[in-house]
């Protein structure tokens, strides 16, 4: 079973077509394994991006340098995924 | 103790084999206006069941409905459910479905991705694709929303096995996909797709792969900006309208663009709603809620399609 501990969701908000082109190049590198949630389209939409934790600082320091504004939408996925287990579970029961 | 869909639980998530199971006991709960038909097999072997909602009459003109095409929108499938025993509790209660089904059948497929379902709840609860093998590469599964005969291979998919949307090695390769179009080319009466996905609150309508505006663009956004603004009355979700192409992005080989290209006019397609918050992780609390909001912009679209033949 595949864990996402600590990975997050990061809501980004492009400002032009040149920061949604930037965001597109970035779920292009492979090595940052970035799942869009919510893909880059209009400037002013957000976009979501999930972004495994061991890549998390580099994700995070690229944003900053091309100065995106984006918050954290989900702190910790896993924590998430396990609540819904829960739940599951209880109402299964 | 005889099974009764109506101690099922609508407000919390279910696996495929409960829905499965659920289903037949919609079925018999009502043998006079539900049945389950089987439209093929997914790539594991899974069968693929639709819901059948009629009143009889032969080759009738039909509504198509599916949930959950992306598996790990799981918001759609439990959407699917709460909606499939809405149309059968309000049959013969609610003036407007009793006129639809007096007419027209209902064609609901719940669960239209069963591999990647399946998968959400064993192994990578955020699988979005189909799982079958893709030969030379060690990336699994293909977009099915992404795999349809309109505007294949164009803008906003992919050719890398590896993404997200990637549009598979040809055009309906997916056998999920191929089951819906040889269904809906065979039955030959089908007035109306809606495809329901989550979560960024549109409804939106053709073209994906094309700017153009869709010959049927006033009639359908007018449509559109009636049953979005009567989902919001319910709890005010607002939600935003237009193209796919226009309203979020180019967009190649999509449901409803196929539907539209092989005259299904009514092509629609619903992202349901989100808090913002959440995402795909919508907590369980939300079903209800998102079911219920989604029930009369549903009902706009049939009845429009009723009121207005072609």
């Amino acid at each position: 079973e595949q864990l996402f501990v600590g990975d997050q969701v990061l809501r980004v908000t492009a400002r032009n077509e040149e920061q949604i082109a930037l965001l597109r190049v970035l779920g292009e590198q492979e090595e940052l394994q970035v799942d869009f949630w919510r893909h880059p389209n209009i400037p002013g939409h957000p976009v979501d991006l999930r972004v495994p934790f061991p890549n998390l600082q580099g994700v995070k320091k690229l944003l900053d340098f091309r100065n995106f504004s984006y918050s954290i939408m989900i702190e910790d996925v896993q924590e998430l995924l396990d609540e819904e287990k829960e739940s599951m579970r209880r109402s299964r029961r | 103790v005889k099974r009764s869909s109506r101690t099922f639980d609508f407000a919390s998530y279910h696996t495929i084999d409960e829905i499965y199971d659920w289903m037949d006991v919609l079925v018999e709960d009502h043998p006079k206006l539900v049945s389950k038909i089987q439209i093929g097999q997914s790539y594991e072997n899974r069968p693929l069941y639709v819901l059948k909602f009629s009143t009889g009459g032969s080759n009738r003109p039909a509504v198509w409905l599916d949930t959950g095409i992306h598996s790990r929108e799981w918001i759609t499938q439990a959407t699917g459910v709460w909606t499939a025993n809405k149309i059968a509790q309000e049959y013969g209660q609610d003036p407007s479905v009793t006129a639809i089904l007096d007419s027209m059948d209902i064609f609901l497929e719940i669960v239209t991705n069963p591999d990647g379902f399946a998968f959400t709840h064993s192994s990578n609860r955020l699988w979005r694709k189909t799982r079958s093998i893709n030969a030379g590469s060690r990336c699994i599964g293909v977009d099915p929303n992404r795999n349809w005969d309109a505007g294949f291979g164009g803008a906003g998919s992919s050719s890398n096995p590896c993404s997200e949307t990637y549009h598979g090695p040809h055009a309906h390769s997916e056998k999920e996909v191929r089951a819906i179009m040889d269904f809906i080319r065979a039955h030959g009466k089908v007035k109306s797709v809606i495809s329901i996905h989550s979560y960024s609150q549109m409804l939106l309508f053709p073209y994906g792969y094309r700017r153009a505006p869709a010959p049927d663009h006033q009639e359908m956004n007018e449509l559109a900006k009636k049953a979005v603004s009567d989902l919001a009355a319910v709890f005010g979700t607002k939600y935003t309208y237009g193209s796919i192409a226009n309203t979020i992005y180019m967009a190649g080989g999509t449901t409803i663009d196929w539907a539209y290209d092989n005259g299904v006019k009514y092509s629609f397609t619903l992202e349901l709603r989100d808090s913002g918050r959440y995402g795909f992780l919508l907590p369980s609390s939300q079903i209800v809620p998102t079911a219920t909001e989604t029930w009369p912009a549903l009902l706009d679209i049939m009845v429009h399609v009723l009121e207005h033949p072609y």
